[in-house]
């Protein structure tokens, strides 16, 4: 049997919303640390890795590991249909065919159950590696999700580069270029909207919008986003949810022809 | 520019 429970639907549909438009489907792993997710959008450019610990949630029950593909569009269909205030719980069997999603109304009134069926799934699992990131940005993720958005107007891809002074953002294209600079907060009192830069070494790469923008639809989850960079290595953008975990997004970058 | 693909850095498992 394996059932886990949150209070606030609302962290589970902001998680949905953050990766509906890079994932069609996913492998839910359950075990008794938690839900762990890692799947790559359809052209593999980019990774999700997901991870819900089972401390973080008001209820959880895994008596044996369970692997459920769950199509995210479905998923999705069926968080739209809680509201923000009703309880969420998953629920399924120990060799499930189906997964239950049952929603509760805050006082007890109104109780909803929608039962997804599970796709087989035959996924690749990658190995993430350690590795040491040359530069790392804590920033707003409302500001990130800002530039993302206003930089992808004028190109395909957003350039990022970090030196001891500050992060930049370019974009070039037909019409023109366009470039926002951050300087590293002096006086970090106001924590959330601080720029905080970890550098060893200054790196630029180049990244695609179109994933950028999808990573961005995270920003509701967390106030802010760090982005860990290195030469020639994928981009992460790491996202904190509350206290139950994190979502990251490995962005391969794009090279010179 | 050209695009990498993922599975370039990260390797199945």
């Amino acid at each position: 049997m394996f059932e886990a429970r949150l209070i606030q639907s609302s962290i589970l549909k902001k998680v949905l919303d953050a990766v509906k438009d890079l994932l069609n489907e996913a492998t839910f792993e359950c075990s008794d640390s938690g839900i762990q997710v890692q799947a790559m959008d359809n052209a593999h450019v980019s990774l999700v890795a997901l991870n819900l610990r089972s401390d973080g949630f008001d209820k959880y029950r895994c008596d044996r590991n369970l692997s459920m593909g769950m199509s995210i569009a479905t998923m999705s269909k069926i968080l739209k249909c809680a509201g923000p205030e009703d309880t969420v719980t998953l629920r399924a069997a120990d060799n499930p065919d189906t997964v239950a999603f049952i929603f509760e109304s805050s006082n007890k009134e109104k109780l909803a159950e929608y039962e997804m069926k599970l796709i087989n799934m035959d996924q690749e699992h990658l190995g993430i590696p350690e590795t040491f990131y040359s530069c790392v940005v804590k920033m707003s993720s409302h500001e990130f999700a800002r530039i993302v958005r206003d930089l992808s107007q004028f190109g395909e891809n957003i350039t990022i580069a970090c030196t001891k002074e500050g992060v930049k953002f370019t974009a070039i294209g037909d019409s023109g270029s366009a470039n926002v600079k951050l300087a590293q907060t002096a006086d970090a009192s106001e924590e959330n909207d601080a720029v905080i830069i970890e550098m060893q070494e200054s790196v630029k790469l180049s990244f695609s919008c179109r994933y950028l923008t999808c990573f961005v639809k995270a920003t509701p989850l967390c106030s802010q986003v760090q982005l860990s960079i290195s030469n020639d290595v994928p981009l992460v953008c790491e996202y904190k949810i509350g206290d139950i975990g994190q979502i990251r997004y490995y962005l391969a970058p794009k090279i010179d022809d | 520019m050209a695009q990498r693909s993922i599975t370039l850095f990260f390797k199945k498992t």
